[in-house]
């Protein structure tokens, strides 16, 4: 299962937060404006957050950060 | 299987409860006004508390925390 | 297999009853109005209690409690 | 799998029957008016009967008992 | 996969049919007017026979029976 | 899987046929006018009969025998 | 997986045809006006012929025999 | 998985072509106008070609083949 | 999976390729006007090519190839 | 899982790229105008490119490629 | 799973980011204007990332890069 991620603006960061007994992030992906991320949910990665202005499509619906 | 969560003010929480015989809060997530989280359940996650003004969408459907 | 649970007032109640010959609360989770739990079926969990007036999303449908 | 049942007055019943060569009641549990149970098929419960009013929904629709 | 009985009228049946070589009834379930059962497929029950006035929704559709 | 038989007329009959290298008859369970039976495909029934008049449902559609 | 054929006239007949290197008929149950078959696929039946008369339901839709 | 073959002219067949590093025909059936044959892919048959006037359903859609 | 493909002309090929390190045509099935195959891929078959005037449909859609 | 490519003019390439640590075209089918290709994913590919104008169909929408 | 990107522009970068605890670029795929690549996740790709003009079809809806 994966979501879709495309940056309204630039800076936008998906961190990738770790599965297990931490939370940490263990990687921040940076987009700049226009770009866009499918990111999978994986073995490291049980939890995704995003800060910035961006369009979110997942499989439960479409949200929009930053707004 | 996850859930997604748009804060809609600074501060909202997001709880991570502990699977099995105890139910505690293993980690809490801060996300300010626009930020995003896409969390799934896991082998650490049973359930999910949400604290303050957030969009919350899932499979179930979509309700407003904070309100 | 979860389901959705949004506090219409204070001191909603949400209890997880015991899977097996036993059918006990094992744990009583407190949501205070606006709060929302979002919580699984698991090896420990097999029916959910909710007392007050909430709002709960399933697979199977919609109701209200407390009303 | 699990339903859902919504007291609509008060002392509902809901009995777990048994899996297996002995159909009998191994746990009633009572609801008043407004509260919601939400309860799963288990090893332990094959069948379960509701007494009293009551708004249950299914996978396979959604009835009123006590009607 | 289970099935849902309302009884429309006080005394009626279902009856659980066995699995395997021999088809009999291993229990008859009485339902008074109003009362609900929701009741599986299992290992024992591979046929499920309903007489008297009842409303019994399944996956395949809706039927009344004593009609 | 499994189909639904609502007898329209008494002395319905729905015959289950063995499942392997014979094709014959192992029940035939009597329906009167009203009765319903919710009849499984199982490790013994492979095939299954009806004569008389009755409302069949299945994951395939709707029929009705006899007419 | 399973078809539903319903007899439109007398002596409509429905033959199973063996799975593996020999296709022949191990089975013709013949059907009378209004009787009803529902027929697996088994480890036996890889193909079923009807001939006559019959309304034919499957998944991949309806057709009518014998015209 | 399966098809449906009605044929809607005599002498329609129905070539069973082998699933492995040969592809030949391992069986004809022949069918009258009328008849139908609901055939699976299986262990010995990887493709279905069918000649002459018959009307064929499958999961992908209807087709009418001779015309 | 499979595809059907009917043929709008005379001389209709429908090509196998191979699965695995090498893609070369295994078998090239010849199709006249209104002749119809229904085709798995297979262990063997990871590809197929049509080439002459045909109606193709798959799971993805329908496509005409030859215009 | 497959994709679905018509070509639209002459030279149509479709090329397999390699499953693991290292991503290089394998195979690269050249197709002519109204030629098709039904191709699927599989050990070897990974991931498919398509140069000149072309119909693609697959399970997640359509697109034309060339224009 | 796979994603579908059609390039609208020259030089549209598509970027496969590891999967484990390293989060890097393997490999990076450049399309030019009407080029299609149809990309898998898979053992090595944990996520994608798109740089340039172009139409990302996915499961989870469709996007334009770049814009
Ligand atoms: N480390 C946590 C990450 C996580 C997933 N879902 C969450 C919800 C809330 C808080 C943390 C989480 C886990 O494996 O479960
Ligand atoms: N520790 C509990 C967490 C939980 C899940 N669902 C619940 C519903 C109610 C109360 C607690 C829970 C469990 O593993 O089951
Ligand atoms: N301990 C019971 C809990 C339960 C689940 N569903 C129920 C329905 C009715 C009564 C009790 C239950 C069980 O494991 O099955
Ligand atoms: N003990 C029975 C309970 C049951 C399930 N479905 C039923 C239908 C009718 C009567 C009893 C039942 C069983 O395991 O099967
Ligand atoms: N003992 C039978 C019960 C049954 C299931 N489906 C039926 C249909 C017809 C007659 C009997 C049955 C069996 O296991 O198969
Ligand atoms: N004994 C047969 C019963 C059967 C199932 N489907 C059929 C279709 C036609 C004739 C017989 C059958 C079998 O196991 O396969
Ligand atoms: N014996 C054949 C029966 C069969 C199934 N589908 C067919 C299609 C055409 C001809 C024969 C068949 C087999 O096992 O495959
Ligand atoms: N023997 C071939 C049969 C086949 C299936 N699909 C095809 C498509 C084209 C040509 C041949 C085939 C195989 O097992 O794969
Ligand atoms: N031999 C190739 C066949 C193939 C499947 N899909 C493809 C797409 C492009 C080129 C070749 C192919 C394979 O097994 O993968
Ligand atoms: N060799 C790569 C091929 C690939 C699949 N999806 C991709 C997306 C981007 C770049 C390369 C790829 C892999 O196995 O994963
Ligand atoms: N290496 C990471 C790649 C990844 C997948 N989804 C992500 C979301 C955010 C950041 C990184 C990722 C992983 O395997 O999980």
């Amino acid at each position: 299962r994966y979501i879709v991620v495309k940056a309204l603006e630039d800076g936008v960061t998906i961190m990738g937060l770790t599965r297990g007994k931490d939370t940490r992030s263990h990687h921040s992906e940076r987009l700049d404006a226009g770009e866009v991320l499918v990111a999978q949910f994986t073995e490291l990665t049980a939890a995704i957050k995003i800060r910035g202005k961006a369009e979110i499509l997942t499989e439960a619906g479409r949200v929009e950060s930053g707004t």
